[in-house]
């Protein structure tokens, strides 16, 4: 369990390395193990450096940096064991614009990559630009969800649509 | 291996049989607050075998099933069906099924049926079969709404059971 | 202590049962202490129903409808007692775009009748379009936060500037 | 009374002397994540005399000083200005004054200094100022990053010291 544990965590690091950096658009993180003595027990520690800062731990980032680093997390435990579908809940809420575009970019190439299925829920415009395709869930009826495909223009009206 | 549909009936908000086709790529899901896109989330996850009611924002089981409207009885039953493809046989022990259809049925006050290919089976091999598939009801792979908020909040003990999820 | 408790709390449910119905669009709620006889060691429960739906406590609304019922929490609170500046850092992320509207029309209610001057950050598009004025936070040297005057068009193309 | 200046130098980010006019109405501060817009909300709640550095995202109130970059170097001092109007008088005790100017300086490993209109004041003085006007650092017209996702997940008993404000 040890040894397995500690593979895991070497092979998550290299993947949180490089997606960091994607994400960011620059700078550097590492996974920090607190007692690498005791794997099985230890916590785990996020350093980063987004781009012209200095490393500091996960809880001195903002708010949209701190989420994006655990994005990177996400996705580097992902990584080691890719699943034929990925579902995220309104993932792109703290994001700016630039960090969602560098966000999708990252799906998109997943999605070719191992051929995984995305499902997405958002409401931010640009996330629902990036999708192949759009469906709408309504309450027409009230307390009644029902399912309809609808196109880009519709969809950003829906979001609107009581 | 593809997932390829989902349907939903009596699920939560769902009391209409609802379809939804997976498709290779980014689908988007968009509405309005409250109008049901975390219950698709969640109908998935309990078809995966999801045996915690608090994972699925519900007090019980029960509370999974519609629960009726001004203008709508409620529902004694609920049901979720994944579709798989398993074309490439990529599924050992499924080996001559092309399609697999997951069902997870409840009855008021009466548990949890599971079949494969209306054939019936445990929770356990349902969480099995998708566990192979490196996918499951609390994988890494679905984030739920707020989740991203609680591991930027949680203690580093907390923060190495994501790696055990790669080990 | 506990009259004053009891006056504050009959005075709080009362902007928020206006308060809810306004951000909304319509529904009803209502503000429940656990144990009315030691309301100073009690818990406060929201019981919420939004239109078209069965009343029911807080935490089984979605996660934008549960926002915009503590967003009508904390405004019921702060109308028993205005104050002249009211922050509001990334609130509106979890809302679509009507429940974004509603409440923009709130905050500029009370922005008229209690010349409250407001301070609101925002990624929102909505919410950046209906400001009376504002201001890009850059960090054109990395590192170095500095604050120019924008329009919205700038301000939007801010949003993805590094 | 209304509060109309912000001046901020060498608190977190803010190395170089920034003026925010806060004028009526709604005032909208936009840019990219990390920019320093949480910072401008923390350098108010400061100046209002919080003396908890946890409540300002710091580990101690040293943090709170410009740590430097790779061009800049670090500061040893910060200072937060709010200067406020009173041309309707309603600030009773300081009744002579037109306009107020409260100032909160730290000095590296020397604590913090307070002045209203230039004459030193105690931290007492300035949270009964502020508390006068039915605002302060821990007051809910203060809305921080990731707050109201808090008052959701937070516990009945929790919620409600919020009406403890009303009282
Ligand atoms: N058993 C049930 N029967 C009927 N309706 C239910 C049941 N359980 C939950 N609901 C309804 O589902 C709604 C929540 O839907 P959901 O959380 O999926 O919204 P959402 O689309 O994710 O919204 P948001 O954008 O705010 O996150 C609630 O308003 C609730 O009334
Ligand atoms: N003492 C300090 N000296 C220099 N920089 C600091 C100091 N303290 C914090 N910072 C910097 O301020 C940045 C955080 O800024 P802030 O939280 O205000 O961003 P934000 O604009 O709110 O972003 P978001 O949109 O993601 O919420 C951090 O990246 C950190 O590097
Ligand atoms: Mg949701
Ligand atoms: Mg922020």
């Amino acid at each position: 369990a040890k040894i397995r544990l500690m593979e895991a965590y070497t092979n998550v690091n290299t993947n949180f390395k490089m997606l960091f950096t994607e994400l960011f658009g620059g700078g550097e993180a590492y996974l920090a193990l607190t007692d690498s003595e005791n794997p099985l027990d230890s916590g785990l520690e996020l350093m980063a450096s987004p781009p012209g800062k200095k490393l500091q731990q996960m809880s001195l980032l903002s708010g949209g940096e701190q989420a994006l680093t655990a994005m990177a997390l996400i996705f580097s435990v992902f990584l080691s064991k890719p699943s034929p579908i990925c579902i995220l809940d309104e993932v792109d809420a703290p994001l700016d614009e630039s960090n969602v575009d560098r966000f999708l970019d990252l799906i998109e190439s997943i999605s070719e990559k191992s051929k995984t299925r995305f499902l997405i829920v958002s409401h931010n415009r640009l996330t629902m630009a990036r999708m192949h395709r759009l469906y709408g869930v309504t309450m027409q009826e009230p307390g009644v969800s029902q399912l309809v495909s609808v196109s880009l223009k519709e969809a950003v009206k829906f979001d609107n649509v009581e | 291996m593809k997932f390829t549909k989902l349907k939903i009936t009596g699920f939560k908000s769902f009391v209409d049989t609802t379809l939804l086709d997976i498709k290779q790529g980014l689908t988007g899901l968009v509405g309005p607050n409250g109008c049901g896109k975390s219950n698709i989330v969640e109908a998935i996850k309990w078809n995966m075998g999801e045996a915690g009611p608090s994972r699925l924002r519900a007090g019980e089981m029960n509370d999974l099933i519609f629960a009726g409207t001004k203008g709508r009885a409620s529902r004694n039953s609920a049901e979720v069906i994944l579709t798989i493809e398993n074309i490439d046989n990529s599924l050992q022990s499924y080996e001559n099924n092309v399609e697999l259809e997951v069902s997870r049925k409840i009855e008021k006050d009466g548990g949890s049926t599971y079949t494969i290919n209306n054939r019936e089976v445990r929770q356990r091999d349902v969480q099995i079969l998708f566990a192979d598939l490196a996918i499951g009801s609390r994988s890494n792979a679905i984030v739920d709404q707020g989740q991203v908020g609680q591991i930027i909040n949680s203690k580093p003990q907390e923060r190495r059971k994501i790696l055990e999820e790669a080990a």
